[in-house]
């Protein structure tokens, strides 16, 4: 059973100033963020069953809270998934997927089963020389709606894609 | 070699090969071409002076000098091209990064930064500025959004309703930007979209600068009793923020359109759900 309640609490907890201005000491800005974690985390449930009832099946569903530094455990090691976007608008949007992958290579269709054009390119990881690769695909949904893109892993061993690094700037 | 560049079917960015900065956006469907440079600085937090004891700190930004230090003159780029996305990767130093982005049918060019954690060895708080810079004569004019609704227009230097004597030559022409920033000389306009609230301002013409990022080593005295220190994942190491600015060219005519649509595309963003498949349960509530 989801619910909103804990998030609606936590938002309203966060219209304080120190909230809104970062005006708090460390201890309390983290209690604000861990308020508005632990409100999302029910709200995923609430959003799970809202596209089980909309889509007429339960499935096992997954977030990833950490796409913006290209972390997400499933799209990493799956060899198949289905990346389900829901659009909140009141027109068809059309979207870049960018999703952290586990190899060079994927097939992704469409919800009519085409297939859709994608790439994976490698992301060099903050820090480190060793990079990772990132699929990105054009998607779309409906006004209010959503569309449900299935991927799947190609064996393929080579990259099929490597950037082409520009030489290095002048070192002096 | 020559200028990097990367382009779609709206929009063309040109790279200076030397420095490797952003030197000039093209939007291709109205024909307009803006020479503009973006990088990154870093103003000296101020721990009081002899004017004034007030240190920049959690409630007060009050930077120690009126011109911030650049991060670096150049950066190494790494250029990404294939038919799904055009990237520069911009390195500006250990705790700063950029990727200069376009995606085909995109009318605005995205600039993903990563910033931290901001070194603070050198005892300096810093406050960590994306600034853009362009010869749009903008007579000390500029405007920010209020909560993604109104647009005020700000001027430097002067308030609308009492005598200013400026007595913080940028802190007092700083304001709050919660979704966009812009410039304009009446005919070119010169947007910046935020992907959450900021500072931000224009302290020359033609200049458009928004705070990303901040670490202070002192406490205000305005109450928090605490420096805006942000310890990371483990004592003092600092937080790393990541978050984008979408730049938009327009003649004044087609920027609010252009603005307006964009920002209710980024602040009502499509939800990404994945799923395991296989596990589907046929499902009809009541």
């Amino acid at each position: 059973q989801g619910s909103s309640a804990r998030l609606r609490q936590a938002m309203a907890v966060a219209q304080h100033h120190d909230a809104v201005s970062g005006t708090s000491k460390q201890h309390v800005a983290n209690d604000y963020a861990r308020q508005l974690a632990a409100g999302w985390e029910e709200c995923q449930v609430l959003v799970s069953n809202a596209l089980a009832s909309l889509g007429s099946s339960k499935k096992d569903f997954v977030f990833c809270n950490q796409l913006n530094i290209s972390v997400c455990p499933l799209s990493q090691t799956a060899n198949h998934f289905q990346a389900i976007l829901y659009n909140p608008l009141a027109w068809t949007i059309t979207w870049t997927v960018r999703l952290p992958v586990g190899a060079w290579a994927y097939n992704v269709r469409d919800p009519s089963g085409q297939s859709v054009p994608s790439e994976v390119i490698d992301i060099p990881a903050k820090g480190s020389e060793n990079s990772h690769p990132e699929l990105i695909f054009p998607a779309s949904a409906p006004p209010l709606g959503f569309s449900i893109y299935s991927v799947t892993r190609l064996s393929v061993r080579t990259p099929q894609f490597r950037d082409c690094c520009s030489p290095p700037m002048a070192q002096s | 070699s020559g200028p990097l560049v990367i382009q779609n079917e709206h929009l063309r960015a040109i790279f200076d090969p030397n420095t490797g900065l952003l030197q000039e956006i093209e939007n291709l469907d109205l024909g307009l071409r803006l020479p503009v440079s973006q990088s990154f600085y870093w103003y000296n937090a101020s721990t009081g002076d002899i004017t004034h004891p007030q240190a920049s700190g959690a409630y007060i930004f009050r930077p120690d000098k009126t011109k911030p230090f650049p991060l670096r003159h150049w950066v190494n780029t790494r250029l990404v091209k294939n038919a799904l996305v055009q990237e520069v990767h911009q390195n500006f130093s250990a705790w700063c990064s950029q990727v200069v982005r376009l995606y085909p049918g995109q009318r605005h060019l995205e600039l993903e930064w990563t910033v931290g954690p901001v070194p603070i060895r050198d005892g300096f708080g810093k406050e960590i500025i994306s600034r853009f810079d362009s010869q749009l004569k903008t007579n000390g004019r500029f405007y920010t959004d209020s909560n993604g609704r109104e647009i005020l227009e700000r001027r430097r230097d002067y308030r609308p309703t009492w005598d200013l004597n400026q007595t913080e030559p940028v802190a007092g022409n700083y304001y709050p930007v919660s979704s966009r920033i812009y410039i304009t000389d009446g005919q070119v306009q010169l947007t910046v979209l935020t992907d959450r609230s900021q500072g931000g301002s224009s302290l020359r013409d033609g200049s458009l600068e928004l705070m990303v990022h901040r670490r202070l080593l002192m406490d205000d005295n305005r109450g928090v009793g605490e420096a805006l220190l942000e310890p990371g994942d483990g004592p003092g190491t600092g937080l790393v923020v990541r978050g984008r600015h979408l730049v938009l060219l327009d003649t004044v005519e087609t920027a609010a359109a252009g603005h307006r649509l964009q920002a209710q595309r980024e602040a009502l963003a499509p939800q990404l759900v994945l799923a395991s498949p296989g596990q589907d349960v046929p499902y009809s509530p009541g």
